[in-house]
């Protein structure tokens, strides 16, 4: 098994970071190994599965793996399972660095750099910034696939469209491999009809695509940001249940190509 | 009266766009001439208040005002109290067009544009986009005060800290006159002890930055987006209320100084 994943959408707070820190300590929870890639400089991925400080990764994380085109010298072991790529803040430095200073294809210079560790993981997973900047372009060309979060809020469906748009893009002009793997709609309220309303829009208009697994709002959720993700509690399988769901639908759709 | 706020917070989905429009809107119901400024290429100030597609501001928005150094050309009138300088995707092109061809302070840019007009305005409020790219560094730059959002969950938490960093830094680098005018807790869901240990965290850090009205949530202004806002039912106006308090709080401090 050997499968890039980004998780993406320009929309803010639509749960990228939740849903790319879950599935990645689902997946090596299974057995599989995994390698986590923090690609938003706000660092909110490493935070959530290192439950460190940023501190601890200034001058050794992403930024630098691709400044050396070296990804094992930064590879952050959070257990024999899992490893991590962090960010921290000075990633913010990355579109002036591959604009200005780097004298290859900015579009493709993850992919460049995580191209010699591929192979040592089952699954590399990617969280995104919110934004259709070149940190997106860089993680969906370095990606097997990508799944897009869903919101059901306005803001958040309109740009589905762009998402898709970019996808389409990449893949007829730098990466035709890209798939568009799946849909995700979280953080739903399903106790409010503009909730429902749009669920079933994107339903109606994604079909397939969409995740037949929903992720509901969960006050757990959140709180795993502060304690890292946890499974000992009955609230803490309550909130994991679904995600434990994607995971099953996430390999079906990953294994079916 | 003449002021110009920038809203802001890089942690995604805190409420920046929901709270500049409905603060612009409400300004201007008061009698206050407001400029509304969209300044994310995701054009989300500029559906919710105009209710519009982005395509209608094609060619036709704050990018061109930028380009050629004239707002007056592209404001677009709502009511003869509330205008708007629009945004489209291309925006997404303003940094490369600030860093590649233009010649100038590529910080000062929009600062230098809204200056010809800001006379004719009682308040300017920008909505920036969520990161500390140039775009927030142009709004803030181009600000006589701003306001951050706190949307009480660990990342935004974290994300106030560099903010007010990025702030005194442009506050002595830059702009000497930028207040950092106050912390609006956002998006409360107050049945929680997670947002309520948050927010009594800010409150111990930040004191009187944050202002005393919370913005509770509630479907209501989830569902402005899509009916544009109103004032009509109970339900408006328990949505709006906050909001209206906000306002004049806002108004207090904006005098104060
Ligand atoms: N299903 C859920 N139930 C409750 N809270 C959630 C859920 N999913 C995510 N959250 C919370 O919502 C907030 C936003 O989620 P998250 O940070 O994962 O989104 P994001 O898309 O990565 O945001 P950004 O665009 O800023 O990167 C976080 O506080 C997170 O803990
Ligand atoms: N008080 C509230 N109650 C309920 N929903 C809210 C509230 N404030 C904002 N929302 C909803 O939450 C979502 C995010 O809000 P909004 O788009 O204003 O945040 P933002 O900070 O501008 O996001 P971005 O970082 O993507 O620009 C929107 O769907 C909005 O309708
Ligand atoms: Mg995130
Ligand atoms: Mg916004």
């Amino acid at each position: 098994m050997n499968f890039t994943i980004s998780w993406g959408i320009q929309k803010g707070g639509s749960g990228k970071t939740t849903s790319c820190a879950i599935v990645s300590h689902l997946l090596a929870e299974k057995g599989y190994r995994v390698l986590a890639i923090d690609f938003d400089s706000q660092g909110n991925l490493t935070q959530f599965l290192t439950q460190m400080s940023l501190f601890e990764f200034e001058d050794k994380n992403v930024l630098q793996a691709m400044e050396e085109k070296n990804a094992d010298k930064y590879i952050h072991i959070i257990n024999d399972r899992l490893h991590l790529l962090p960010a921290d803040d000075y990633l913010a430095t990355f579109s002036k660095f591959v604009y200005v200073d780097y004298d290859g294809n900015p579009q493709t210079l993850l992919q460049e750099t995580l191209e010699p560790i591929k192979s040592r993981y089952d699954f590399l997973m990617i969280d995104l910034p919110p934004n259709l900047g070149i940190e997106t372009i860089n993680g969906l060309c370095a990606s097997d696939g990508t799944i897009a979060l869903l919101q059901p809020e306005p803001f958040c469906y309109d740009a589905l469209q762009r998402y898709e748009e970019t996808v389409d893009l990449l893949k007829s002009q730098v990466n035709p491999n890209l798939r568009f793997l799946g849909i995700l709609t979280t953080m739903m309220d399903s106790r409010t009809v503009l909730d429902e309303a749009i669920y079933h829009r994107a339903k109606a208009r994604y079909e397939d695509l969409l995740f037949s697994t929903v992720i509901k709002r969960r006050v757990r959720l959140k709180e795993f940001t502060l304690s890292g993700i946890k499974n000992e509690s009955l609230k803490d399988q309550a909130a994991l249940r679904p995600y434990i769901d994607l995971v099953e639908e996430l390999i079906y759709r990953v294994k079916k190509e």
